[in-house]
């Protein structure tokens, strides 16, 4: 799992069964106290610049915790939080692989200034996020992240939780950390993007045990990748998700088919589906991306699908290998 | 490309946590995905001259994944964003 904070946004992305929607109102609570942004609505309902929530749809939605085994469950829930909140099924409701997406209203009253024309300015019209969701990996490609370490126990049971806030002695002996590296430069999933234009790379993954891998790469101190992958036979997964520029990025040598292609051959899944979020249908990476299926070698379209969502196209393609 | 200074340069490790984690019986792939979009961007905050998101402690996000059932691994920090990698 993975969050990623920016001064105006957060992006949180979690695994397993987790209970996300559990933390809306702590997360609201102390962005009131600690920062004074002050959400609500006359309803009481809180209203900010934009929400988006999304997941595929489980493979074992019954071992979900609460809320979270059934997405109209989860759509009530976010309806007694936000205002203005709508909800997708994106895809075949008869199949288990379909995409389910829930999004609020813009608040063009944060935008700073009230003319017409400072929308422009304000919003990142070059906001995009590219997800890709695979199933059914190689089983000689999710091997390799296997890694089977051993795992200490927990002194007398019990977990000291107080001691290490704000550690950040970065010892290279950390395993986890240590695999999560080694995982990433053999698999090549460092050079995802060709980083033309020089920008700073970080990076930060870990490999679970007995098996399993997340990752957090950043690029020019500002975007992000993030690949998290269980590759367990019978119900093998990994994902990956960016918000990278390719365009600038790469100084126009690389789109997003090829951060596609490079990605799918890490895994080879027998099945996976694309999103694509963007400002405008003009955007020249959705233009290229519509056109994608002919490109994507050994694998063949089975649903495309266009959303215009106010201000945002969504674009959700699923693929089977042929 | 990266390099083994990556091990090396985190905000905040959790070793603990990293060395006693077993994800035996996370079976899910599946992720649940959340956005929030506070303010459209961080011109409007700087305009305010408030606070931002970055301004709150680690223990705070500590307490709010608590409730998500997510513990911190591992940060890497920015200067436009913080990348915090998590349990499960």
């Amino acid at each position: 799992s993975s969050l990623f904070v920016y001064d105006h946004k957060i992006t949180l992305k979690t695994c397993g069964t987790t209970t996300t929607l559990f933390c809306l109102e702590e997360l609201f609570k102390i962005i009131e106290v600690e920062l004074g942004w002050i959400m609500t609505n006359e309803q009481g309902k809180y209203e900010p610049f934009k929400v988006f929530y999304s997941r595929r749809s489980f493979m074992f939605p019954l071992k979900q915790r609460s809320i979270h085994k059934n997405w109209n469950d989860e759509v009530d829930y976010l309806n007694k939080f936000f205002a203005n909140g709508r909800s997708y099924l994106v895809g075949r409701n008869d199949k288990e692989n379909h995409w389910n997406l829930y999004v609020t209203d813009t608040n063009k009253k944060l935008r700073h200034g009230s003319s017409p024309d400072s929308e422009k300015d304000d919003d990142e019209d070059d906001d995009e996020t590219l997800e890709i969701l695979m199933t059914g990996l190689n089983s000689n490609c999710s091997q390799q992240f296997v890694c089977n370490r051993e795992i200490k126990p927990i002194a007398n049971g019990v977990k000291d939780t107080t001691t290490n806030i704000n550690k950040t002695d970065g010892d290279a002996d950390d395993e986890g950390h240590l695999l999560g590296y080694n995982m990433t430069k053999k698999t090549k999933l460092d050079k995802i993007y060709e980083n033309n234009s020089g920008v700073s790379f970080h990076h930060d993954a870990f490999a679970f045990s007995p098996c399993g891998y997340s990752s957090n790469m950043i690029l020019d101190e500002q975007y992000y990748y993030t690949l998290h992958i269980t590759p367990e036979k019978g119900w093998s997964y990994a994902s990956f998700e960016s918000n990278v520029p390719v365009k600038s990025i790469s100084l126009n040598k690389q789109d997003n088919i090829d951060v596609m292609r490079r990605v799918i051959n890490v895994f080879n899944p027998k099945e996976f589906c694309m999103t694509f979020f963007c400002k405008g249908s003009s955007s020249t990476s959705f233009i290229k991306l519509m056109n994608v299926v002919e490109q994507i070698p050994n694998y063949s379209k089975r649903d495309k699908i266009v959303y215009d969502l106010e201000d945002y196209q969504l674009l959700y393609i699923r693929f089977e290998l042929k | 490309t990266i390099t083994i200074k990556e091990l090396t340069n985190h905000s905040y490790i959790d070793h603990q946590l990293s060395a006693t984690l077993d994800s035996t019986e996370a079976f899910e792939g599946p992720e649940k995905l959340l956005e929030i979009w506070f303010y459209p961007n961080k011109k409007c905050l700087s305009e305010k001259n408030t606070k931002t998101l970055r301004n709150i402690e680690v223990n705070k996000w500590v307490q709010i994944l608590k409730l998500v059932q997510c513990e911190v691994l591992s940060i890497k920090s920015t200067s436009d964003m913080d990348a915090f990698l998590l349990s499960e």
